[in-house]
Order: C-alpha cells, then sequence, then structure tokens
C-alpha cells in the first residue's frame, strides 16, 4: 500500500546517518507517489518536487546531524507553505455585502450556504439566503428548509429567467436592510461557457466580498482545469474544502493552490449545519502525505 | 533505461503523463508502462504503443453488460457517496425505462436531506411516473416496503430506490444500507436484483475506496458513472474493475432526462486514450 511504502522510506531516511542526494532523490520519488496517490495534479506534483529538492539537497542539511529528519521537515513545511495561509475562516470589511458560493455539480454548495449562514448569523449579522439555482428540482426547496431550520430569511423564487431573479433578490436585500447575503448558485461545469458567463453577470450585479470556489475534497486532475477557469470567468477569491469528513486526502486543494494561489477557508466536515471548521494548512499537509 | 526500449523517453513520459492525469492512479499507471514495455518490439512506434496499451486497459474491464432483471417488481437499489449524482441518475433510468415500455417507481428513500423526497418527487412529476416517500426523517427501510408493496399491486417495475448519500467511512449509515437490503429480502425474495453505485467521475482514488466499501458491505451489481460529461476522465474505473470486476452499466453525460446511455468499454476507452 502507498501510504506504508512513504512510512518506510521516511522510516529508512530517519534512521540514516548521512545522506546523499541518491538518497534524497530516492525519498522524493517516494513522496511524488504519495501525492499522486492523493490526488494532487501532476504539475503540481513535479512543482512541488523541484522545490523541496532545491532546499533538501542544502549542504546544511545534508551535513547535519539528523539529515534524513531535516528531509522529511523541509518536505512538510514545504507542502504546508503551499497549501497557506496557515489559518482560516472568512472576514468581511464592510457592510452590507455578500458572499457567492460556485463550484461544480453537488459538490457542496447549498449546504455550505446555510453552514456560512449560521456562522455569521452568530456574529450578530443579519443574514439573507438567496437562492439562485433555478435549474435543479427542489434546489430552492433545499436552500428554504435549511434557512428555516436556521432561522434565518431566505429570498427563493421560481419562474423568472436567471438575469430578473439576480436583479430581485438584490432589490429585496437592499430593500429590507440586511446585511450580508449569501448567494446559492446552481452547480456547473467550468467547461459550459453560458453557465460560467451566467454566474459572471451574477457577480457583476452583486460584487461580493467573496466568490468563494466549493471544491468537493474527493476531486480529482480535474481540480487544475476547475480552478484555473473559474479564475479566469470569476477570478474567485478563495476556497470551502467539502466532504473532508469521508477519508478522501484533498490533493485538489494543492492543485488549486498551485494554479490560483487563493487562501482556502474552511474545511466541511459533514451534512449539519455547524460542520465547518477554519482552514489549517497543516493538517491539510498531514493529510495530503497520507 | 532509454536505450533499452523502443520509444524515446519524452514519448514514455508522454504516456505516463496521460495516464496520471486521467486519474488512472501512480499503481496502476507503472503496472501498465511495465506491461507495455515488456509487450513491445524493439522498433515499436508511438502508435503500435498506444494500440497495446488500449488493449491492456481493455483486458481490465469486465464486458458490458446492462440490467439482469427478472421477477418483477424487480427492485433496484441506488447508493453512493454525497452528490455523486444517484437522484438524477434514477430519473434519467426511469425515462429511459418508460420509453422502452416499463412502469417504474421511483422510491425517495432517503429522508434524511433537505428536500431530498422532493427532488425525487418533481422528476417523477416531470416525467409522469409514480412516486412514493414518506416525510423528513422518516425510517428509509419503512419507505421501501411500502413502495414493494405499491409496486405488486401496481403492476410497476422496476422499483429503482434512491437512498441518502453518505461517506462509506461512517459506520452507522453503511450499517442502515444493510438494513434496507435486508428489509428488501425479507419483502420478497432476491430483492434488491441490483445494486447500483453511482460515482462522480470528477473523482480521484477516493472512487476506489467508495467501490470497495460499498462492495464489502452491500455486494454491488454494477456502477454508474456520473457527470463523464466533465472533461474528466474517470480512470479510477480500470483500478476498480481489476480489483473487483465490476461492471460500469450506465454513463451520465448530463443533467437532463435523457442524459444517460449504456457504458460501452471501448466508448470509454476512446476517451481515456483521446
Ligand atoms: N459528508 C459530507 N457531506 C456533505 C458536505 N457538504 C455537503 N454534503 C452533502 O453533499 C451533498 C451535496 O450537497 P449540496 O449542498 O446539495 O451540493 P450543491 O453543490 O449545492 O449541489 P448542486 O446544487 O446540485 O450543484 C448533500 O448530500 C450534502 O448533504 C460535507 O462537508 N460532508
Ligand atoms: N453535468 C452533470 N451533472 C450531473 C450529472 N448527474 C447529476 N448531475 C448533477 O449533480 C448534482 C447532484 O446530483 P444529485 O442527483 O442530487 O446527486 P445525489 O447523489 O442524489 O446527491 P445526494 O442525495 O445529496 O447525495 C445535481 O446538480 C445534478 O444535476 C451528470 O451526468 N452530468
Ligand atoms: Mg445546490
Ligand atoms: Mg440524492
Amino acid at each position: 500500500n502507498l501510504s506504508q511504502r512513504f512510512q518506510d522510506i521516511i522510516k529508512k531516511l530517519t534512521g540514516k546517518g548521512k545522506l546523499s542526494v541518491e538518497d534524497v532523490d530516492a525519498a522524493l520519488k517516494e513522496v511524488r507517489i504519495a501525492l499522486l496517490a492523493a490526488d494532487v495534479h501532476l504539475s503540481a506534483v513535479k512543482a512541488f518536487s523541484q522545490n523541496v529538492r532545491e532546499k533538501a539537497v542544502a549542504r546544511e542539511i545534508l551535513e547535519s546531524l539528523t539529515p534524513g529528519q531535516q528531509v522529511v521537515k523541509v518536505v512538510r513545511d514545504e507542502l504546508t507553505e503551499m497549501l497557506g495561509p496557515g489559518t482560516g475562516g472568512i472576514t468581511v470589511s464592510s457592510y452590507p455585502n455578500s458572499l457567492m458560493l460556485v463550484g461544480l455539480q453537488g459538490s457542496g454548495k447549498t449546504t455550505t450556504c446555510a453552514k456560512l449562514a449560521r456562522i455569521f448569523k452568530k456574529k450578530g449579522k443579519s443574514v439573507l439566503l438567496v437562492g439562485l439555482d433555478l435549474k435543479r428540482p427542489a434546489a430552492l426547496d433545499q436552500l428554504k428548509y435549511l434557512a428555516k431550520q436556521e432561522g434565518i430569511p431566505c429570498f427563493a423564487e421560481q419562474g423568472a429567467g436567471a438575469q430578473a431573479t439576480t436583479q430581485k433578490a438584490q432589490e429585496y436585500f437592499r430593500a429590507h436592510h440586511f446585511d450580508l447575503a449569501i448567494l446559492d448558485t446552481a452547480g456547473r461545469l467550468h467547461t459550459d461557457s453560458d453557465l460560467m458567463a451566467e454566474v459572471k453577470a451574477v457577480q457583476d450585479t452583486f460584487r461580493p466580498a467573496e466568490s468563494i470556489l466549493v471544491l468537493d475534497a474527493t476531486t480529482g486532475h480535474v481540480a487544475l482545469s476547475v480552478a484555473e477557469e473559474f479564475k479566469r470567468w470569476l477570478d474567485y477569491d478563495s476556497i470551502i474544502l467539502t466532504k473532508m469528513d469521508g477519508d478522501a486526502r484533498g490533493g485538489a486543494a494543492l492543485s488549486c493552490r498551485y494554479v490560483t494561489a487563493k487562501p482556502i477557508r474552511y474545511f466541511g466536515i459533514g451534512e449539519k449545519t455547524d460542520d465547518l471548521e477554519p482552514f489549517y494548512a497543516e493538517r491539510l499537509a498531514s493529510r495530503i502525505l497520507g | 533505461i532509454a536505450r533499452r526500449t523502443p520509444l524515446s523517453s519524452s514519448q514514455w513520459e508522454e504516456l505516463q503523463v496521460l495516464l496520471l492525469e486521467g486519474d488512472l492512479g501512480p499503481e496502476l499507471a507503472e503496472q501498465s508502462l511495465e506491461n507495455l514495455k515488456a509487450s513491445l518490439e524493439r522498433d515499436a512506434t508511438l502508435e503500435m504503443a498506444l494500440a497495446n496499451l488500449r488493449a491492456i486497459l481493455l483486458s481490465l474491464l469486465p464486458a458490458d453488460e446492462g440490467l439482469r432483471l427478472v421477477n418483477p417488481p424487480a427492485a433496484i437499489l441506488f447508493v453512493g457517496v454525497n452528490g455523486t449524482g444517484k437522484t438524477t441518475s434514477i430519473a434519467k433510468l426511469a425515462h429511459s425505462m418508460r420509453e422502452q415500455g416499463r412502469r417504474p417507481l421511483l422510491v425517495g428513500a432517503d429522508t434524511f436531506r433537505a428536500a431530498a423526497g422532493e427532488q425525487l418527487q418533481q422528476w417523477a412529476t416531470r416525467l409522469g411516473l409514480p412516486f412514493i416517500g414518506h416525510e423528513i426523517g422518516g425510517d428509509p427501510s419503512a419507505v421501501v416496503f411500502d413502495a414493494m408493496e405499491m409496486a405488486a399491486s401496481r403492476g410497476l417495475d422496476p422499483v429503482l430506490i434512491d437512498t441518502a448519500g453518505r461517506q462509506h467511512t461512517t459506520h452507522n449509515l453503511m450499517e442502515e444500507l444493510k438494513k434496507i437490503k435486508r428489509v428488501l429480502g425479507k419483502k420478497k425474495a432476491g430483492e434488491p436484483q441490483e445494486v447500483l453505485l453511482v460515482l462522480d467521475a470528477n473523482a480521484g482514488m477516493n472512487a476506489i475506496a467508495q467501490a470497495q466499501v460499498f462492495h464489502e458491505t452491500l455486494g454491488v451489481t454494477g456502477l454508474i458513472l456520473a457527470k463523464f460529461d466533465s472533461p474528466a476522465r474517470a480512470g479510477f474505473l480500470f483500478s476498480i474493475a481489476r480489483q473487483w470486476q465490476l461492471p460500469t452499466k450506465f454513463v451520465g453525460v448530463g443533467e437532463k432526462a435523457e442524459n444517460i446511455r449504456p457504458f460501452s468499454a471501448v466508448e470509454f476507452l476512446d476517451q481515456f486514450l483521446s
């Protein structure tokens, strides 16, 4: 099993008194395999390996008293840095404002909207949940149900087109003097230019403090192009990594960080509205390394 | 190594990238390339390598097979982790079954998630098909029991059972699925006739872990690969096939009722290597 291979390499490395460049390269090969098995995109794996190698073959590492431990530390520190900044959470600098959640189908947007709404309500803000998924059967019912459960007002109207509904939602938000609108959008493929243009129009209307890419922790190599395309269309501000309560290693997060350097704000860790945990880079680094 | 193998090292690199970026996984990619090396002559071209690679990967997949249903009303249980496309896949399959002259029953046995029952019910209304469900918070096994009764009394077949998404790592939720399966078997011997695991084509290696646990828990009879209209290539399917010989029966290629088709190993291979 792959993570056992990596553990064995670590043991070998830390057990050795002296390290050669060849030893480091052998270890880095195992690190690359571990990262690929964790769903980190090949391009990100190569870049990461190169960064680590430059640092790990430095004289002071190889000639130190515990070179093996030093190399492992370089791997962990470099991964943590690439995943950083270190801690998460969302800060909205001024009100009234909005947050917009976007992403692929089924990634956890609607559920995460309710989770964020709960957090901001707890901070004393008046929150309006806004349902802009007019396509998926019962999407608005889903958001309305969660909103009711949290005691949070919800604008969720079916029947008009995307543009008209967005306008109407904004008018409602302003007329009732809410602090924060949290916008739930329909799932979409990054390759669907009509749908990407549609969500860009929502962003142009609301100008949210943060456009958040909601990314399923099980996402594979496609995460790289998802990050690139969502950045190209929306220049999104941050990421929330969902379904971390499963056993997906979450390497997709590193792929996204590699191409866009947008901060990760939270981990989704379950289906309930309090199942949102602030992001910790070290924690994700350990998980990705297995 | 570059001197001993027929292809140039940059061409081997190209093949490695092709496999890894398609989510084949590092282990199976390495193994496949080793087998490929062994299968090639000294003067082999990249074209020959691709042809051999195609054969190697194709041999990992079981023969194409559709639903195996006898004795109506036949129950089909749909399972999988959160958000993979279970509910939508049921709607699509029900639509195609009705086009084929069958009379499917849509069963809302996801009594946990907000508006899950409504979602399937709205699909049923849209498609003009019968639906049965209970209140949120109800016992999914009770829904399933009532559904089999309804199907028998009204001559509906097959019975398509939607279940709540769940992580395979959550023990009590996997136990809940076992119970649903037991209740079905008690109500009518031999049911469910199919247990279909719905996988998200955008997933990476975790799909393999999902397949393992759902299969060990329930005995999966087939896979549905949803969201294959994504550019993701779902290479994990090869690992799953190699380890447990689970056939992929259907592929979802969009969000509309008609966006589902029977799986073809040859078509899947063409797309994977394109
Ligand atoms: N286990 C787990 N499930 C989650 C998490 N976040 C969301 N879910 C579940 O994932 C499934 C999909 O969540 P939704 O909120 O409907 O996803 P969505 O992105 O709004 O889906 P679309 O609107 O169809 O694109 C549901 O079953 C949720 O309960 C999480 O952090 N952990
Ligand atoms: N592009 C695309 N989207 C799909 C496909 N199948 C399902 N979806 C979308 O994926 C999202 C989730 O689908 P659901 O059917 O609700 O998934 P689920 O597995 O029932 O989700 P839970 O019950 O919450 O676990 C919805 O937005 C669907 O429209 C597909 O083949 N292609
Ligand atoms: Mg949604
Ligand atoms: Mg569902």
